[in-house]
Parts: structure tokens; C-alpha cells; sequence
């Protein structure tokens, strides 16, 4: 581990700590340092991911507000400081590896969805989820065809009936609905060395 | 689907800003 290389976080340790820690091979895990520099670069060059730039990877432009993105970057932020770390963008993608339990994708939409962190998804979370969904994607619903969903929602989800979705309830839908959890399993994390293969220039180790 | 037969989680999952998917195109 030399200073350089501890720096840059490409120590074999640091990166052994990494895979041990997460679905992916020490190579794996240097690959996706590749993906990291990319993104932790494209506005500020300081090795960390700011908001804007997780937005301007996401949303093709660094501007504006996307509630989603707000709560996909907190949650990426473990150590809410207001950065994505290198080893904090690995944990959080190894939630969305094809072999990571579906409990553990679960829990993270449930935390994401949880706006005001109470442990329950609340009705007023969701009518603001929806009313953001609509705005980014420019759709126009009536207030009437807006609470209809809702209700539909909360007729199948809510299942005491007490307006709030609790984790197990939770647990339960998406069993029903296992393409809400879609978005939570990304194939090229299990390629990740192929589509990245820039990384086998900077390894430490070899598999 | 329309919006009527959809819950609100189907609609909500379908944000850019969840698509991380984007992150490894090119």
C-alpha cells in the first residue's frame, strides 16, 4: 500500500475489505473504482461523488430537482456528509447485485420510499412521490384520478388499514408486485469487469 | 397500463432518477 495507492483507494487491503464486504471480487471491485473515477469526476475532480454529478449521470444535466435522486444520494451517503465515498458507492450497488437478497432490495425502496424516515410509508409520502413522478415526466392527473390510485394503493398495501404502509407490509406487496423491485437489480453489476475492462491497467491482484 | 389500473408504486419506480441502469451506459 503505498501513500498513492492508499490515496486513490487501490490498496490491495482497502480493496479485499471491499469485496468481503459486498457480492464482488477484489476485481470487481477495482473495475467498478473505474466507474467511480468517471462519475467522481465529471464536475468536481476530488474523487468523491457530488449530488450533481450522480444527477448529471442519471438526468443528463447537473440542474434542477428530482426528489428520487435526493433519496437514491442520501442513501448512498452513509455517512451523511453530503458525498458518495468510494466504499459507500460499493456497499450501496452491492444491494443492486442479481445475486443480492431480495430482502435486502426490498428494505432499501422501503427506505427510499420512507421519505421522513418514521419507519412507515405514509400516505402524504406517496401523494408526493406520484405528484413528482408526474411532474418529471409531464403528466397531468385529476386530484380525483390521483386519490383513486392512492386508495387502490393503499387497499392492497395497507393491510391493517391504519393509512400507513408498515416493513412488513411492505415485504408482503412487493411479493405481489415483484416488478416494483425492478430498478433494484442492475445485470451489469454481475459483468462488471467486461464493461469495465480498463481496470486490469491499475490492478493489484489478479482473481 | 394506464394510470387507472396502476398502483403508485408502479408509477413511481418508473423516475429517471431510480434508474441507475443509466450509470453504466456509455
Amino acid at each position: 500500500c503505498s501513500p498513492e495507492s492508499q490515496k486513490r483507494l487501490r490498496c490491495y487491503d482497502n480493496l479485499s475489505l471491499l469485496a468481503s464486504e459486498t457480492r464482488f471480487s477484489v476485481n470487481e471491485v477495482e473495475a467498478l473504482y473505474e466507474l467511480f473515477k468517471k462519475l467522481s469526476s465529471s464536475i468536481i475532480d476530488d474523487g468523491l461523488i457530488h449530488k450533481e454529478e450522480l444527477q448529471l449521470a442519471l438526468l443528463r444535466s447537473p440542474y434542477g430537482e428530482n426528489l428520487f435522486l435526493d433519496r437514491v444520494f442520501d442513501l448512498f451517503d452513509e455517512k451523511r456528509n453530503g458525498v458518495i465515498e468510494f466504499d459507500e458507492f460499493v456497499h450501496a450497488l452491492s444491494i443492486f447485485h442479481p445475486h443480492a437478497p431480495m430482502e435486502e432490495k426490498s428494505d432499501f425502496v422501503f427506505k427510499l420510499y420512507d421519505l421522513r424516515q418514521t419507519g412507515f410509508i405514509e400516505r402524504e409520502e406517496v401523494k408526493q412521490m406520484v405528484i413528482a413522478i408526474l411532474m418529471e415526466s409531464d403528466m397531468r392527473l385529476s386530484d380525483e384520478l390521483l386519490e383513486a390510485i392512492l386508495d387502490k394503493t393503499f387497499a392492497d398495501a395497507d393491510t391493517d388499514m391504519d393509512g400507513r404502509i408498515s416493513k412488513e407490509e411492505w415485504k408482503v406487496f412487493v411479493s405481489k408486485h415483484p416488478s416494483l423491485l425492478k430498478n433494484m437489480t442492475l445485470p451489469y453489476l454481475k459483468d462488471i469487469t467486461t464493461v469495465f475492462p480498463s481496470f486490469i491497467f491499475n490492478t493489484e491482484v489478479e482473481d | 397500463a394506464s394510470p387507472v389500473t396502476m398502483n403508485a408504486f408502479e408509477l413511481i419506480s418508473k423516475s429517471r432518477g431510480l434508474d441507475l441502469a443509466t450509470l453504466f451506459e456509455k
